[in-house]
Formats: structure tokens, sequence, C-alpha cells
């Protein structure tokens, strides 16, 4: 554990509880794809089933228990609790364009060929490009609430500090798990242009929305 | 090395 680490397990918590309360208080999720949220759910259940078979520590099986949980609570919000207000109209995106070359991929390209080491593959590979479905939805309808403009910055901004992680953990411990660094790279690249927006425009009090 | 022999990050 370094602070890189820690500051973007944090970071990633932080995201998934803005979103769980923006959308508990606001009664709603407008603006929210509930697609990403569901191959999230998926990336938390295939990656997490060390639960079942490994321990690591408190903090991990806590952490994973967590994020595990909330993921499952936010799909139930948009696809039950607040339904009416799921923008599905907007969130068009085709998740099978994603979950079939990203599974395939798991099969080709992984540390282990065996059920749970492809899973895990499999969940590192998708949480790369989970985030898709929300960024088209924003581009398709050309702003995002600040609050959700948080979420993203938070989410993003946690892949990013995983990358530093990485880096301190190749120099002081020899660790390096190329898939993940890959898969990571590739994650915090999507966010590129959206953090220059949140840098130049929802930093500056402005809403963030896209010219059309 | 021992390239992620166990998965301990989140």
């Amino acid at each position: 554990m370094n602070i890189f680490r820690l500051a973007g397990d944090l970071s990633h918590l932080a995201a998934i509880i803005i979103l769980l309360l923006k959308i508990w208080k606001t009664r709603s999720c407008a603006g929210i794809s509930g697609k990403s949220q569901i191959l999230f759910a998926l990336v938390f259940t295939t990656r997490y089933l060390d639960l079942l078979t490994s321990f690591i520590s408190l903090y991990n099986t806590f952490m994973k228990v967590v994020y595990i949980g909330c993921a499952y609570a936010t799909v139930y919000l948009i696809y039950m609790k607040f339904k009416a207000t799921y923008d599905g109209n907007h969130d068009t995106f085709r998740v099978e364009f994603l979950v079939v070359p990203v599974g395939g991929l798991a099969f080709l390209v992984n540390h282990d060929f065996s059920p749970l080491e492809i899973l895990w593959t499999f969940s590192i590979y998708l949480e790369s490009v989970a985030i898709l479905p929300q960024l088209f939805l924003i581009s398709k309808t050309g702003e995002a609430e600040t609050i959700t403009t948080h979420y993203l910055f938070c989410l993003g901004v946690y892949r990013a500090l995983y990358l530093f992680n990485w880096i301190w953990r190749f120099y002081f411990e020899g660790f390096f798990d190329m898939i993940a660094i890959v898969a990571g790279v590739v994650q915090t690249i999507l966010y590129c242009d959206f953090f220059y927006l949140y840098v130049t425009k929802v930093l500056k009090g402005k809403k963030l929305s896209l010219p059309a | 090395a021992d390239e992620a022999a166990a998965h301990d990050e989140l």
C-alpha cells in the first residue's frame, strides 16, 4: 500500500458515493447512463469473486464488499426505484460492442487460462471502457449536471492515481502487472477530454455543456 | 518477477 494506491481507492469510493447520493437526494437518475452502471456492477462481480477463495486483508475485503454493494444499489435505483427518471432514450450505447470483444480478448490475453483468472482479466478490460456509455450519453445530450461531472472526475482520477501506484510499485517492489497497466492507461486516456472540460469549465463555475 | 501472482489491488 502506498499513498497513490490509497488515494486512488478513496477517489474511487468518493465517486461511487457521490453518484449514489446524487441519485438519492435528487430522487432522479437523469443524465446517468444505466448501461455504464450495469457494466461497473459486472466489473466488480467478475473481479471480486476471489472474495470467496482468498483473503488478502480486512481493508481489501471491506472495500470490495462496499464497491459491489454500492454498484448494485446504484443499478437498483436507476432501473427500479427511480426508473421513471431514467434517460433511456439517450442511453443508447450498444454495450455488446464492448462486452463481446472484451470477453474475447480476456480469453486470448491473460496471465493464466483458468476460470477465475479469465474473469479477473475480463473485469480489468471491461472497466477500462465501461464509462463509454456514460460519455456517449453526455455527448448526445450535450450537457451534464455539475454533480455528475464531480462523479466522473473522481472516477477518472482514481485510475490515474493507480498509474502512479504502479510506477511506485515497479520501482520499489519490482512488481508490475502488464494487463492492469495497459488497461489502466487506456482507461485514463478515455477521461482526458473530460478532464480538460472539467478544468476549463466546471472548476470555473460553469456548467458542462458541449457545443452543438 | 512474480507478475500478478495474487491480485491485491481493487
